[in-house]
């Protein structure tokens, strides 16, 4: 009756055979809805986002908000070390996670973790890079694509001339984190099927 | 194709983040 709970906003990976669905997805949604909400003030903060029609601001937060926080919370998943750290703060071996079930989308993450984090960037470029993420998420159910694609260009132009004011040097900084774009697209494609099969018993 | 976010009322909270009335328990 134990449950297996693979997302590390929760506290612990098991939850015992004595808690219902209902109360696990009550103190799950403790963690995830303010983790939603601060992705949509996050959002708010994007110049021109608000600009963007409610239901267009909808619909690409409904299809980015998972991948914003697979990059804002990829430094639970310690690829060196191969542990992730739950909301208890203990952290559990891949051999543990492995016996629990969890298997290529774990892997995804760690490899995820371990090349945006190699990338070394700073705060703020993590921050505007996280924007990025954000406006080139899946676009079904837009309205104004071409608005959607400005902000994308306008958002990819900044970050492009922040990183190379910063690293003038380093050519391949830019377009190694690019290639982080499509990286998360798989990884939030794996995530769906993960949730597709997830219900709260009534 | 059914929506996976659903599963976790994500558009449910966005909405209401977007207009900035998340305070009262989500229904």
């Amino acid at each position: 009756g134990a449950k297996v709970l693979a997302c590390p906003l929760n506290a612990c990976p098991v939850s015992g055979a004595e808690r219902t669905s209902q109360e696990i997805w009550e103190s799950f949604s403790q963690c995830f809805t303010p983790a939603v909400k601060e992705v949509v003030e996050f959002a708010k903060g994007i110049p021109g986002f608000q600009e963007l029609s409610q239901q267009d601001q909808v619909m690409l937060l409904k299809s980015g908000t998972f991948q914003v926080l697979m990059v804002r919370f990829c430094t639970l998943f310690n690829a060196k070390e191969r542990t992730v750290t739950f909301l208890n703060g203990q952290t559990y071996p891949l051999s543990t996670l492995r016996v629990l079930g969890m298997g290529s989308l774990l892997d995804a993450m760690f490899e995820f973790s371990e090349k945006l984090g190699s990338l070394g960037l700073e705060p703020d470029e993590m921050a505007l890079f996280m924007a990025v993420v954000l406006v080139s998420a899946d676009r079904s159910g837009i309205s104004d694509m071409q608005a959607v694609e400005q902000l994308q260009e306008g958002l990819i132009r900044a970050l492009r001339s922040l990183i190379s004011r910063r690293r003038p040097d380093d050519s391949a900084l830019f377009p190694k984190l690019l290639l982080r774009l499509p990286d998360l697209r798989t990884l939030n494609n794996m995530h769906s099927d993960k949730l597709l099969a997830f219900r709260i018993d009534p | 194709y059914n929506d996976p976010a659903s599963n976790l009322g994500l558009e449910d909270i966005i909405r209401k983040a977007l207009m900035g009335n998340l305070e009262e328990r989500p229904d």
